[in-house]
């Protein structure tokens, strides 16, 4: 017996929004702790991690640890069809091949059921190292968003470079260069505006930014992101999910030949 | 360049 009751439902539709053009079907892993999710994209160059841990539930309920194989396209069309404000409910019976999300309004006067078609999905469970990354960049999540959309019209990667002066994003493309700098500004009125670098030591790599492009999709989820790099590591681009879990997309630099 | 594979980071569990 599962059953996850979501107060804040447009959490999971922004949730979905952010994973499911990188990843088409992946296996939720539901335990009393809450659910997480772990998955390659097609290509096995991005890695998406995701927890949503059981304490942002309003009622969670898991009786035994179990794995669900969704296509997240399917999951994406059916959480659409929740409003805004509307409470999301996932439940789940051992052993049947089907889900059910359920969409209440907040007035409680519409009540929607949606019963959806589990997959049985065969993924390879990669374990992801600690690591003590040489510089972590943290800023507005929509500062990077803007960044990467604006540099992915000049070029095809992104240099990030992190120094004592600040972090860089650089590209090249046939039409030129672009080069932006943004420096350390804790003085800010309001602490999500803020860029923060921790460097232990310099570091500089290159990525692909169609996928840099693909993980801002999680912008609406929180307003800053970490970006943690350490030479010859995926890079790991945080968002935080207040007070529950995170989504996490890992990937890999692009080297020379 | 190359894309390095993403599994090089990462331990593969059984």
């Amino acid at each position: 017996m599962l059953e996850l009751r979501l107060v804040q439902g447009s959490l999971l539709k922004k949730v979905l929004e952010s994973i499911k053009d990188l990843v088409n079907d992946a296996n939720f892993d539901f335990s009393s702790s809450g659910f997480s999710l772990q998955s390659m994209d097609s290509s096995h160059v991005a890695l998406v991690a995701l927890l949503l841990k059981s304490e942002g539930f309003e009622h969670y309920r898991c009786d035994r640890n179990t794995s669900m194989g969704m296509n997240l396209g399917n999951m994406s069309k059916m959480l659409k069809c929740a409003g805004n404000d509307d409470i999301i409910t996932i439940k789940g019976d051992d052993g049947s091949d089907t889900v059910t999300f359920m969409f209440e309004s907040p007035t409680q006067d519409k009540i929607a059921d949606f019963e959806m078609k589990l997959m049985d999905i065969d993924s390879e469970h990669l374990g992801i190292p600690e690591a003590e990354y040489h510089a972590i960049v943290k800023m507005p999540s929509a500062e990077f968003a803007r960044i990467c959309k604006d540099l992915a019209s000049i070029g095809d990667t992104v240099v990030i470079s992190v120094t004592k002066e600040g972090v860089k994003f650089s590209t090249r493309g046939d039409i030129g260069t672009a080069n932006i700098v943004l420096r350390q500004n804790t003085t800010v009125d309001k602490p999500e505006d803020a860029t923060v670098i921790e460097m232990n030591e310099p570091v500089s790599m290159t990525f692909a930014l169609r996928y840099m492009n693909s993980f801002t999709k999680a912008t609406p989820l929180s307003n800053t992101v970490t970006i943690s790099m350490s030479p010859d590591l995926p890079v790991v681009v945080e968002y935080k999910i207040a007070e529950m879990g995170y989504v996490r997309f890992y990937l890999a630099p692009k080297m020379e030949e | 360049s190359r894309i390095q594979h993403i599994l090089e980071g990462f331990y593969l569990l059984d």
